[in-house]
């Protein structure tokens, strides 16, 4: 689970941005 | 009845497709077809290039100034970073709208979207390109293919194998509605690594496939083997995604360039 931490959370709320 | 669900599912698919998908194939048709009063602005060179810099892509090149003294290269580079981002979240909630998907268990879902992401941005990226370039910027610039053809090596081996699978996809001639679903197959793949549950996933992945059959024959009743041909493509695009990975390692080892930790955890440990 922490190898794709950024995926979980993009799947978990769609409303939190991925910082660019 | 079951005809009628298969419609629903080709319905909601492409409805999702248009709603989180900032660029489509119409659109950029539209655009690089000159049907638009806005023509893009055409980066060919190093000058129109930095002339681009400072207006279309600002936001993503100069936010912190970091990368202005970067060579050129290397700005491009952190460029198509920014936009494999931004595909792979707009892919995310796509996938989410896929009926059953949610439902999935959570790591089987994100291996479905660390396997499946890649393949499907160079699916629709052809949509962006014709053999000349590939728009850029939501549309508001095109960047040309020699231009990237004459970047110094490794950068120059990036995008051409892409161009050259999208000249071959293009001529299939798919339209949004076909590509919504295909997109939605390439992501629901019974056979990644590392699945779980895949008896599940091979469920929805047999309905999306079958609805992608009965789609095609519809709306390309000229063409009988257009279905054979994007079952061809699936594999085309595994090793597409294979060289690419390879690429951006090398560049990785080699160059002196970050790499956005969303993509890190994309390419980490993938083939």
């Amino acid at each position: 689970k922490e190898k794709h931490k950024i995926l979980h959370r993009l799947l978990q709320n769609s409303t939190s941005p991925v910082e660019l | 009845p079951q005809l009628a669900d298969q419609k629903t599912l080709a319905r909601q698919i492409y409805e999702a497709y248009l709603k989180n998908f900032n660029m489509n194939k119409a659109k950029a048709r539209t655009i690089l077809t000159g049907k638009t009063s806005n023509p893009p602005f055409v980066v060919h060179d190093m000058e129109t290039l930095q002339l681009a810099e400072q207006t279309l892509v600002a936001k993503m090149v100069g936010s912190a100034g970091a990368l202005k003294d970067r060579e050129a290269e290397v700005r491009i580079f952190h460029c198509c970073q920014c936009t494999s981002v931004e595909t792979v979240t707009e892919l995310t909630e796509f996938a989410k709208s896929v009926p059953g998907f949610s439902s999935l268990d959570l790591n089987d879902q994100v291996t479905l979207l660390k396997y499946g992401v890649y393949e499907a941005l160079f699916a629709m990226l052809a949509s962006s390109m014709n053999k000349d370039g590939l728009l850029v910027a939501y549309g508001s610039g095109f960047i040309t293919r020699e231009f990237l053809k004459s970047l110094r090596r490794p950068f120059s081996d990036m995008m051409e194998p892409k161009f050259q699978f999208a000249m071959k996809f293009n001529a299939l001639e798919l339209d949004d509605s076909d590509l919504a679903l295909f997109v939605a197959a390439i992501i629901c793949c019974g056979d990644r690594p590392g699945l779980v549950n895949v008896s599940h996933i091979e469920v929805m992945q047999e309905s999306i496939v079958r609805v992608l059959q009965l789609h095609l024959l519809a709306n390309h009743p000229d063409d009988t083997f257009l279905f054979p041909k994007l079952l061809q493509k699936l594999a085309d695009l595994r090793q597409l995604v294979t060289e690419h990975a390879q690429l951006v390692q090398e560049i990785k080892k080699t160059e002196d360039t970050s790499l956005h930790p969303l993509l890190q955890e994309i390419y980490r440990d993938m083939y």
